[in-house]
């Protein structure tokens, strides 16, 4: 474990953790997409197959009980509670998800570190984990302005996987062997994709204006 | 736990 990697975790952490609380409070889900919610449960639910198998540390196994937890919540209350669901955008969330589950599926059963269940699943959430936020990204683009919460959920989320990579640089150069080429592109890829809204977030914190 | 590098991270 390192300052990089335990400060993207936690990073994770307060982004699920403030949109459960957002959710959970105003008891609303405006401007947030399904659909990238539930392309995180499958990530996480496909990553983290083997949290009863393989024991890494007490640190491991409660962060990953957290991560499915929170993501499953989250689907639930925005499919199921009554008063969330009123407040989902159904027209306006109309990104074909499941194409995205699809070809991720294909690439992780042609590109892979080792052709087992469990390693072409976790390849599947590498890749999935990768493109998860294009549905929350394109309907950011058609609500007009979103509210703080929301800009900060999907910051903190855009920047954990950025904190991941200073951790995989700082790995390479402290441990021999350390070289995972997918985890590596797939988490380059996932913080480029934030790019654009981490220039609109920073110019509307610096001129401290609403986020649109 | 045998875990191979990259799946020590979550």
């Amino acid at each position: 474990m390192n300052i990089f990697r335990l400060a993207g975790d936690m990073t994770h952490m307060f982004s699920v953790l403030v949109l459960l609380l957002k959710i959970h409070t105003i008891k609303s889900c405006a401007g947030v997409s399904v659909k990238t919610q539930e392309l995180y449960a499958i990530v996480f639910a496909t990553r983290y197959l083997d949290i009863f198998t393989s024991f890494v540390s007490i640190y491991n196994t409660f962060m990953k009980l957290v991560f499915l937890g929170s993501s499953f919540s989250i689907v639930w209350y925005m499919r199921y509670h009554k008063a969330v669901h009123r407040t989902y955008d159904r027209e306006q969330d109309t990104f074909r998800h499941w194409f995205l589950v699809l070809s991720c599926l294909l690439l992780a059963l042609l590109i892979h570190e080792k052709f087992t269940f469990l390693e072409v699943l976790w390849t599947f959430s590498l890749y999935l984990e990768a493109v998860a936020i294009l549905p929350q990204l394109v309907l950011l683009q058609r609500t007009r302005n979103i509210d703080n919460l929301t800009g900060q959920y999907i910051f903190l989320l855009g920047g954990y996987r950025g904190l991941y990579i200073l951790n995989w640089i700082y790995r390479y150069f402290t441990e021999p062997h350390f070289v995972h080429w997918i985890t590596w592109i797939t988490g380059l890829v996932q913080t480029l994709l934030y790019a654009d809204f981490f220039y609109y977030y920073f110019l509307s914190w610096k001129n401290n204006k609403k986020l649109n | 736990g045998s875990v191979s590098g990259s799946h020590d991270e979550l």
